[in-house]
C-alpha cells in the first residue's frame, strides 16, 4: 500500500524514499503471524541528475558517474539506491505448534541516495 | 505462463523467510510474555530508528538470532493409580529438537513449567519438583523409565508464576551431537509432613494439576553466518 506523498517543495521525480507498507493481513498471513501486523518496507526511486549527486547522502561514485554521463551520455546515470536499511523481527507459529521469533536483516529502507 | 496476472508470489516471499509453505496452525499456542516483550521492544526500537543488535537477546542475556518455543509432546505415567507416598504427578516431557531450524549453535535451552494458578491453591503448602534426564526411551512402557542424571530438585513454596529451568547441559549436548529429541522425567510431590488435608482432597488437587500443567522449551540459536562474533556493542 503506497502511503503519504513526498514532503512539500521536493521535486517529485528526484531520487527519494517512497513509503510502502506490507500488510500480513492483506496477504492472509495473520492466521500464523503473531506479530507484527505488517512492516514499512519502502523503496527507492527517482532521478539522479548531476545536481543531486552533490547532496550529503549521495556517494562520491555517483558524483563521478553523473559527471561522466554529462561528458558521454552512453555512460548511464547514477541510480537511486537505499543508503540506510534496518531489520525486522517476526513472531509466528509454524504448523508443528512451535512458536518462532526470527529476525531478518535489511528489510526496511530508511534512507535513499544516488 | 501467458496472461498470468502478476499476482503477489506468496511462495517466493515464504521461501525468502525460510519457510517451505505458509504454516496452517489449527490453533494458536500460548505465547509466553517474554517473546511478546522482546518483539514489542524491537518494534519500538525500529520505530524510533534506534540501531539494534539483533544477534543478542538482552531480555534473556544470550546471543542468538532465532528463538523457538517447542511444545511438550510427552505423556503422563501411572495416572490410573492413586497418588502414593506424596507423589502427585509423573510425566515424561518430550521435545522434538529436530524442529530447531537454524543452523549454528544453541545458546539457550530454558524449560518452563506452568502448573496453572488454581492447582497451587489446593496443594498448599509445598511442592517438590524433581526433573531428571530419561536414559532409556525403550523403557517408557514400564511404570517408571530408566532415569539418567537428576537435573534439579527444588521445593516450591505456595503459589507463584511459571517455574523456569535453564538446561545448559542440554544446550551443550545439542551442540556436540545434534540430539533429535529431548526426554525428561518430571515428578511433582506434595510434602507430606505439613499437608493436613484428607487424601481425597489431595487426589482431586493432583488431578487438577495433571490437567493444568503446561510445559514448553525455549531455545535460542546463533547462526555465525548471520551474526558476526560478539558484534554486540560493549
Amino acid at each position: 500500500r503506497a502511503a503519504i506523498p513526498v514532503p512539500k517543495g521536493f521535486c517529485r521525480n528526484l531520487c527519494h524514499r517512497h513509503q510502502l507498507f506490507i500488510s500480513f493481513q492483506d496477504l492472509g498471513w495473520h492466521k500464523w503471524v503473531i506479530a507484527p501486523k505488517g512492516f514499512m518496507a519502502n523503496y527507492c526511486h527517482g532521478d539522479c541528475p548531476f545536481s543531486m549527486t552533490t547532496y550529503s547522502n549521495s556517494s562520491n561514485y555517483a558524483f563521478m558517474q553523473a559527471l561522466m554521463h554529462r561528458v558521454d551520455p552512453k555512460v548511464p546515470k547514477a541510480v537511486c539506491v537505499p543508503t540506510k536499511l534496518s531489520p525486522i523481527s517476526m513472531l509466528y507459529q509454524d504448523s508443528d505448534k512451535n512458536v518462532i521469533l526470527r529476525h531478518y536483516e535489511d528489510m526496511v529502507v530508511d534512507e535513499c541516495g544516488c | 505462463a501467458w496472461g498470468q496476472t502478476s499476482e503477489f508470489q506468496d511462495y517466493d516471499f515464504l521461501q525468502f523467510l525460510g519457510l517451505e509453505k505458509a504454516p496452517s496452525p489449527h490453533r494458536f499456542q500460548p505465547v509466553p510474555r517474554i517473546l511478546r516483550k522482546i518483539i514489542r521492544a524491537r518494534e519500538d526500537a525500529a520505530a524510533s530508528g534506534a540501531s539494534q543488535d539483533l544477534c543478542y537477546v538482552k531480555e534473556l542475556g544470550v546471543r542468538g538470532n532465532l528463538l523457538q518455543l517447542l511444545p511438550d509432546q510427552g505423556f503422563f505415567l501411572n495416572t490410573q493409580k492413586p497418588p502414593q507416598d506424596g507423589s502427585c504427578l509423573q510425566k515424561v516431557l518430550y521435545f522434538n529438537l529436530s524442529a530447531i531450524q537454524e543452523k549454528g549453535k544453541l545458546t539457550l535451552a530454558q524449560l518452563t513449567l506452568d502448573l496453572g494458578p488454581r492447582s497451587y491453591y489446593h496443594l498448599r503448602p509445598e511442592l517438590v519438583v524433581a526433573l531428571s534426564m530419561v536414559k532409556d526411551r525403550g523403557a517408557w512402557g514400564r511404570s517408571h523409565p530408566a532415569l539418567g542424571r537428576l537435573l534439579t530438585q527444588l521445593s516450591v513454596p505456595g503459589p507463584q508464576g511459571p517455574l523456569q529451568f535453564n538446561l545448559q547441559g542440554v544446550a551443550k549436548d545439542w551442540n556436540r551431537n545434534r540430539l533429535k529429541n529431548l526426554d525428561l522425567y518430571l515428578e511433582i510431590l506434595v510434602k507430606e509432613d505439613r499437608y493436613s488435608g484428607v487424601n481425597v482432597q489431595r487426589e482431586n488437587a493432583c488431578d487438577r494439576l495433571v490437567r493444568s500443567l503446561h510445559a514448553s522449551l525455549l531455545v535460542a540459536t546463533l547462526n555465525p553466518k548471520r551474526c558476526h562474533p560478539s558484534s554486540r556493542k560493549r
